[in-house]
């Protein structure tokens, strides 16, 4: 559908793209394996 | 009114149309019986007379029943009574029918139309109480996505 | 008929030249048939007088006499009552306008004003449409919204369950436990080598 010349045109037409919100937080979740990873492997030497 | 004047001309015609077969232009007619049977033809004048009115009225009144005339006539006294002060020819069918039917669609089509702009005007109005939610959930999950980042970076 | 009298016959139901057609046969219908029984009354009435010279022959021209002369009369008189009828009760003046025909005195539409009339309602469908789609998407955002926000929810709890852990460990912060952590295992190194050395 072309939503243009409807009242909600601007916001029909300014949709995040939630597919990439959701991929984006897969990166901040390996990020944080990363970051677990090196505290453990810290944690490891430490102990 | 119409149905006065109807019974009126009808009378006059069936007066008129009595008066030339007069009973004299009758006597005339049938003089050989006349002279042998002065009275009966007087009565048998007399009978075809009465018959005729009787069977022309009567036929009237059919007429007038079949045809519902009296509530035509009436209704239409009505409608011409309003009428009177206006002087100006009234419209009339144009004898080509879809020029005619188009005014007579034109009263539905301007209430479908009011009534569109009705709907469209809520339709409207209820997208931009639903569009005002959507806005909210995008900065609600801006904010989320902001928090995470933040939550994120702290960490790393 | 010359005029068709078309807006009488959408009134009445009939056109009113076919009405007095009707008046008119069933009138001579009945001028015939009156004269039929009085000629037939006059001939009974001469069989009852024996020997008598009229002859129905005589009676028949007497009738066609009489007949000849009443139609002639009759249709005139007609004629004249039937122009006093079309004129004066089975017509509708000109300035007047029937009630279901009210519409063309309110709506004098022109075929072009019609048509814009028509163009106008289908462009206002066309967009009560878009308009119901666009509601269709904002709703189906809405609920792709509810999904995306339970998943970042989701992570945000992750992180709340990792920093519950650290907590009931004993580490709020993570950082400074982790430097005192370290600093500890410093000192720990330390300790270790002094006890080594002494122990030497």
């Amino acid at each position: 559908w072309s939503y243009e010349g409807t009242s909600q045109a601007a916001v029909l037409g300014s949709k995040p793209d939630y597919g990439r919100v959701l991929q984006e937080q897969g990166e901040v979740l390996s990020c944080m394996r990363l970051v677990l990873d090196e505290l453990q492997q810290a944690a490891t030497v430490l102990q | 009114g119409r149905a006065q004047v109807l019974a009126t001309l009808v009378d006059t015609f069936l007066e008129k149309l009595v008066a030339a077969g007069s009973y004299q232009r009758f006597a005339n007619c049938y003089r050989c019986f006349y002279r042998l049977q002065p009275e009966m033809t007087r009565s048998i004048y007399d009978q075809f007379i009465s018959q005729l009115q009787a069977s022309i009225k009567e036929e009237i009144q059919e007429i007038k029943n079949e045809g519902n005339l009296e509530m035509l006539f009436h209704s239409l006294d009505k409608i011409v009574e309003e009428a009177k002060n206006r002087q100006e020819p009234a419209w009339r069918p144009s004898g080509i029918p879809e020029e005619d039917v188009r005014s007579a669609i034109v009263p539905y089509l301007l209430k479908h139309r009011s009534y569109l702009q009705k709907i469209l005007k809520e339709k409207e109005e209820e997208n931009r109480k639903v569009a005002q939610s959507v806005l909210e959930g995008r900065n609600k999950i801006a904010e989320l996505q902001q928090l995470i980042q933040a939550r994120k970076h702290a960490w790393q | 008929s010359v005029t068709p009298m078309a807006y009488e016959t959408q009134f009445f139901g009939f056109t009113p030249q076919t009405c007095m057609l009707r008046i008119y046969i069933a009138f001579q219908d009945y001028l015939f048939e009156t004269m039929l029984v009085v000629e037939g009354v006059i001939l009974k009435k001469l069989r009852s007088f024996p020997g008598c010279e009229i002859g129905a022959l005589q009676i028949r021209k007497s009738t066609e006499k009489f007949l000849f002369f009443m139609k002639d009369h009759f249709d005139k008189l007609f004629s004249k009552m039937e122009e006093m009828l079309l004129q004066l009760v089975l017509t509708i003046p000109e300035n007047v306008l029937l009630p279901e025909d009210k519409v063309h005195e309110q709506y004098p539409y022109t075929k072009d004003e019609f048509q814009a009339l028509q163009d106008e309602i289908n462009r206002l469908q066309q967009q009560y449409r878009a308009e119901a789609s666009a509601g269709q998407a904002l709703r189906a955002e809405l609920e792709e919204q509810k999904v995306v926000q339970a998943e970042l929810e989701k992570i945000l709890q992750c992180f709340d369950g990792l920093e519950n852990i650290c907590r009931e460990h004993g580490t709020g912060n993570f950082k400074e436990s982790l430097v005192f952590l370290t600093q500890n295992s410093k000192k720990l190194q330390g300790v270790l080598r002094d006890v080594e050395e002494k122990s030497k």
